[in-house]
Parts: C-alpha cells; sequence; structure tokens
C-alpha cells in the first residue's frame, strides 16, 4: 500500500459526509445506501466513524459531475475514469468525486427500484409477465395516466405485486420542490416545454418545472433516469428511438457500428444522420458501492496500491462478494489503527492474476493444478482425410486442457493457438470418451477439478479422468422441461458455470451440481447484441462466444459485442 | 452481421473519447497518471523516455515490464480506472 506524501490523514475519528447531488442513474435510496457500506468497509478495521450530514460543510463532500465539474480535473465522458477524491485535510481536500457520464450501478446492470404500488419499493423483475406477455423494461401499458411501472416479481398475472418506475412523471431529485413531479408543459424563459431539458443549464442535467410556469415561480427539479434512458453522448437521459436510421441504414437495436471501441448506442430520435442525437446503451454499468470505497480510501488518505486484489488498486474490476485485502487494511491501520472492529480474516486468495472484471477465475487462464490427461489416450485413431475446414457448423464447442475442442457427428477437431499446431485431429469421440452419442450438443471443462461435462438432448455426462457418470438427466441438476438441449456453457469461475438453452440461461453450481435460485434469465437481458439462437456458446481467452451458422459473435466480459467474424477463419484458422 | 464495405468511422458529437493513435493514448495516459512530466509531454516523448516511462507504468500496474506499447498494456490504458494519479500529488 502507499499513503500520501507526509501520511496525510485526518486529525479525528469521527468523520462526517454529504452527498450535495445525485446520479439519476440510481434511486436516491440506493445511492445512499452504497455510499454507507463503502464507509462501513473502512471503519470494521479502524476506530474510524462516519456521519451522513444534510446540510454545512462535511469532512467528505460527495458530488456527481461531468466533464468539468468545478476543481480544475475534468471528467472525460464514459468510461475511462470513473471518478477521484483528495487526501485528507480542509476544503477541497478530502472530497469524492463521481463522473456522471457513467452509468451507476451495483456493478450487474440496471437498477429500477420502483416506488409506491404495493411492493414496498422492491426493485423491478426483468422479464416479468402481465396479461400474458412478457416484458423486460418498464411499461405504461394497461394505464391511462403514462406512469410506467413494472412488476416486483416474474409474473404480474400470477402475484399482482408491482410499483412504479422512475420517471419525471413520478418525481423529481434536488432542486427546490422537495420531489415534486414535473408539470407538462411548463414555460422557461417564454418558451413551453413538454419534456425535460438540460436547456439554461451547463452541466448537461436534465431538469423541469414542477408547476405550469417557472419564469414566474421559479419551482425546479431533476428527472431521474427512465430505465430506458441512454448514458452520455449528447442526449443523457433520452430514450432509444427504434427503428432508427444511420448512415442510410435502420437499425431497430443498439449497435457499434460506427464506434472504434465497440461499445453499443443508440440514435434517440429516428434519424441519426440528421438530427445526430445519441447516447450509449445502458450495460452493466459500475458498481458506486466498489468505485466509492475506493475512494473514500483515498478521503482518508490512501493512495494507489499495486496488489491486484487490493481494493485500491486503481483500475477497477467487478467484485460480487467483496472483501478488503491485507494491503488495504495493513495501509489503513497503519493509518489509524485497528479500533475495536472484528480481527479481519485474510480472504482466500483469489488465483487470478488478471484485472479483468470476472470476479475469479475463469475459462483459459492457466491455473497451477497439473492437467489432467484426456480419459484414454492409448486407442485414440486420427483420420486426417476428415477435414474440420469444410464442416459448416459444429455440434460444440469449448476448451479442454487448454485447447479449443470442434465436435461434430462423432468426430471432433482440437486447435491450440498456444502451440501453434493448428488444427490436429479428427479424433473418435468414442475412442476418447466412450459410451457418449456421436452427436453432443455442448460441453465444458471445470476449471477447478477439471472434469468434463457433456450434453446431448435432456441428458449429460461427467468424465473425470478415466471414470464417467451418466447420463443422467438435466432435471436433476434442476433445469425444468423448458430446456429440450443445452446449446452452450461459461465458466463463470468459483464453481459456476452458466447454462444456455433457447433464450435463457442458468447458473449452475458445478460442486453441488444443481442450478442456483433465480434462473432461468433472458439472456438478452445481459448478453445484449449476440444471437439468442446461438448453436454454440463457449469461453475462450477470457471472452464469451457466441456462434449461429459460420459466424461468430465475441463479447468482452463487459457484455459488449467486440468483434464478430468467421468461426471458419478467425476461430479454426482455415486457409 | 458483416458488412460489404470497410465500417465507415463516425465522430459522435460530445463523444469526448473520439478516435485517437495508441501514441496518443499513452502519451496523454502516462501524463495523466503522473508517468511523465508536463514539459516532456509537450516536446513528444523521445523513445527512450516513453520506454522508460511505459516500464514504470507496467511495474506500478503488475504489468509484464516490457517497455513496450504491448497488447496488455494497450488493454490496461484503456480499462476504466480511478482518476487519481499514481505517481506524484
Amino acid at each position: 500500500f502507499l499513503t500520501f506524501e507526509g501520511d496525510l490523514k485526518w486529525d479525528h475519528m469521527d468523520l462526517t459526509y454529504r452527498v450535495m447531488n445525485y446520479s439519476p442513474d440510481l434511486d436516491r435510496a440506493v445511492i445512499d445506501d452504497a455510499f454507507k457500506r463503502a464507509f462501513k468497509v473502512w471503519s470494521d478495521v479502524t476506530p474510524l466513524t462516519f456521519t451522513q450530514i444534510y446540510s454545512g460543510e462535511a469532512d467528505i463532500m460527495i458530488m456527481f459531475g461531468s466533464g468539468e465539474h468545478g476543481d480544475g480535473y475534468p471528467f472525460d465522458g464514459k468510461d475511462g475514469l470513473l471518478a477521484h477524491a483528495f487526501p485528507p485535510g480542509q476544503g477541497i481536500q478530502g472530497d469524492a468525486h463521481f463522473d456522471d457520464d457513467e452509468f451507476w450501478t451495483l456493478g450487474t446492470g440496471l437498477v429500477v427500484k420502483t416506488r409506491q404500488g404495493n411492493a414496498e419499493g422492491a426493485d423491478c423483475h426483468f422479464p416479468f409477465t402481465f396479461e400474458g406477455r412478457s416484458y423486460s423494461h418498464c411499461t405504461t401499458e394497461g394505464r391511462k395516466d403514462g406512469l410506467p411501472w413494472c412488476a416486483t416479481t416474474p409474473s404480474y398475472d400470477r402475484d399482482k405485486k408491482y410499483g412504479f418506475c422512475p420517471s419525471e412523471l413520478l418525481y423529481t431529485n434536488g432542486g427546490n420542490s422537495d420531489g415534486a413531479p414535473c408539470i407538462f408543459p411548463f414555460i422557461f424563459e417564454g418558451i413551453s416545454y413538454d419534456s425535460c431539458t438540460t436547456v439554461g443549464r451547463s452541466d448537461g442535467y436534465r431538469w423541469c418545472a414542477t408547476t405550469p410556469n417557472f419564469d414566474q415561480d421559479k419551482k425546479y427539479g431533476f428527472c431521474p433516469n427512465r430505465d430506458t434512458a441512454v448514458i452520455g453522448g449528447n442526449s443523457q437521459g433520452d430514450p432509444c428511438t427504434f427503428p432508427f436510421t444511420f448512415l442510410g441504414q435502420s437499425y431497430s437495436a443498439c449497435t457499434s457500428q460506427g464506434r472504434q471501441d465497440g461499445k453499443l448506442w443508440c440514435a434517440t430520435t429516428s434519424n441519426y444522420d440528421t438530427d445526430k442525437k445519441w447516447g450509449f446503451c445502458p450495460d452493466r454499468g459500475y458498481s458506486i458501492f466498489l468505485v466509492a470505497a475506493h475512494e473514500f480510501g483515498h478521503s482518508l488518505g490512501l493512495d494507489h496500491s499495486s496488489v491486484r486484489q487490493a481494493l485500491m488498486y486503481p483500475m477497477y474490476s467487478y467484485i460480487q462478494d467483496f472483501q478488503l485485502d491485507p494491503d488495504d487494511i495493513q495501509g489503513i491501520q497503519y493509518l489509524y489503527g485497528r479500533g475495536s472492529g472484528p480481527e479481519p480474516t485474510i480472504p482466500a486468495p483469489i488465483p487470478t492474476e488478471d484485472p479483468q472484471p470476472l470476479p475469479t477465475e475463469a475459462g483459459s487462464t492457466s491455473t497451477t493444478e497439473e492437467e489432467m490427461p484426456e480419459p484414454t489416450t492409448e486407442a485414440i485413431t486420427v483420420d486426417p482425410r476428415q477435414d474440420a475446414c469444410v464442416e459448416k457448423n459444429f455440434d460444440a464447442i469449448t476448451e479442454i486442457n487448454g485447447e479449443l475442442h470442434f465436435f461434430k457427428d462423432g468426430k471432433y477437431w482440437t486447435h491450440s493457438s498456444f502451440w501453434k499446431s493448428g488444427i490436429q485431429g479428427a479424433f473418435s469421440v468414442a475412442d476418447t470418451w466412450p459410451s457418449l452419442p456421436a452427436a453432443i450438443d455442448a460441453a465444458f471443462q471445470d476449471v477447478l477439478t477439471k472434469r468434463v461435462f457433456f450434453f446431448a438432448g435432456r441428458q449429460f455426462w461427467v468424465f473425470s479422468g478415466k471414470s464417467m457418470v451418466g447420463p443422467r438427466g438435466i432435471e436433476k441438476l434442476g433445469i425444468g422441461k423448458e430446456a429440450s438441449r443445452i446449446s452452450g456453457a461459461l465458466q463463470r469461475g468459483r464453481g459456476k458455470v452458466l447454462l444456455f438453452s433457447g433464450e435463457s440461461y442458468w447458473r449452475l453450481d458445478v460442486k453441488v451440481q444443481r442450478v442456483d435460485k433465480g434462473y432461468p434469465r433472458a439472456t438478452d437481458d445481459v448478453f445484449t447484441g449476440v444471437p439468442l439462437d446461438a448453436r454454440n456458446v463457449f469461453l475462450y481467452q477470457d471472452k464469451y462466444y457466441f456462434c449461429r451458422g459460420n459466424f461468430y459473435w465475441r463479447m468482452t466480459p463487459r457484455y459488449q459485442v467486440d468483434r464478430v467474424g468467421y468461426v471458419k477463419y478467425d476461430i479454426l484458422q482455415c486457409p | 452481421p458483416l458488412q460489404s464495405k470497410p465500417q465507415a468511422l463516425v465522430t459522435f458529437p460530445g463523444d469526448l473519447v473520439g478516435t485517437r493513435s495508441d501514441l496518443e493514448l499513452a502519451e496523454s495516459y502516462l501524463l495523466r497518471f503522473g508517468y511523465t512530466a508536463e514539459a516532456e509531454a509537450r516536446t513528444g516523448l523521445r523513445q527512450l523516455s516513453l520506454g522508460k516511462a511505459l516500464r514504470r507504468m507496467q511495474k506500478q500496474l503488475g504489468l509484464e515490464e516490457t517497455g513496450q506499447l504491448d497488447a496488455d498494456t494497450l488493454e490496461a490504458m484503456r480499462a476504466p480506472r480511478c482518476g487519481v494519479p499514481d505517481v506524484g500529488t
């Protein structure tokens, strides 16, 4: 760990903080709770205490802003810089600023907290069914007042549990109207507005009047972002408009066309070519909790650490079950001592060396365990005449022991980018994995135990070295009748694997061989922009591959499609 | 899904990042996070000082210390991160 020059630290332990404004991305209560938890990370291991105050000068003043926001250290639009903070001291010292061109979430995508209704502020559950139809966004269906709402359980028809979604018609943030909703139309500088606007402001925040005439009453508030809002661009907060025209072509979904960085965007009017109004599509976003915990470390006197797993490491990576690293604890206790908190337990060493957002080790990164030989090697016959490059598609594709395996009708080929030996095979599946059917649908290797799981129809087999268990029915895993076959698998680390079937996926706990509660989930909700009828899904070199026909869509761990290409030429590297 | 003609890159209004070369990205990153001084940045980084600054950055972030603008280093420079400099005040 590192502290700032001169070991800057606070001269008192009972610190105060004040949240000056709130991002429109999240309900205010969610942000307050995230900041509270972020401070608790540090108070748990020191004598420090943190109290939120709502007026006056606090030790740690917290604000959201975009671009230049008043301190001479401008932010840079979406991604890149997420936030910054100043070391302990008077004035701006100790303060923490968050870039509001980012999409703030809890790290796993849109958080839509409801208000009123009958669900006591629970979050929306997407998708939900209403009158037999499935919705993966808030809707105004069934209402005359135009208020967007959602169900807070998978089925409104069954459970009748609902709440109203964030919208300017329901409430505003900040301003001087105690959260009153917008009134449309309203008059501002003599002009009538029938929606939120950024006119009159230099910080890009959307606002509205809470009476019909702002010029007269001067009553206003800031508009919350609806769940369909775009992020950044030049239309922050406005919803995508589908279809839209771009370079003469029509698009009915978010696209990365026109961009070099692969980020998904959309137009907020029907014609980008004429109106040039656009924004980024919602992705998983950044966890306000994790970023705040890091920035508050700066506010307390910690500088950046070069320990990858440390909270004070400068690069963002999403961690689900967060724990302070010993490096962070030593640093903060060097400044403030231990306090009466519980004896901090050293977290289990996370085997990953990669700062990517995957919570833990995944798929193809190398591990120190000894590679498990493929089950039977003695009698493997090779038929070089069978050329993988003539195959139109494959039954299954997966990585086993560091080599990509391509299965088709009882044969398989291997391809190792490491050994540069190109395609090996065709080998016989029956030689290597006896009693497997000729045509399989999917396969994956469990990173921790090296066992290989095969799926065909609603059956699965598990090979561990020479021993094999199966066939067993996938209902034993807790997968319902709606899954006729498994199309692919993505290893998620920590013994979890996502199994894909149709337009849904389940999260399998490999150890207990049961899918977790809360599944299946809609593939489209997280894996946006990939084919929903993918024939193969696999993880390779920390990227997710979805194949359909002879094409693949490659997705980054941040769920953005960064390449589309030919399986044959890009992956198999056929001539 | 594949375009017959090469994909046109567009500069989007309000898009602060736009399209930058790898060297431009490296120079701004190394300056912003304290690995190079303002003066060096103004005169353009000579190969020697670029290598030295890259090595320093790679060491701080736990990357392989190649002194080169390799893929891992460029990916790290594009990764979302905290705005506080790694070196200096």
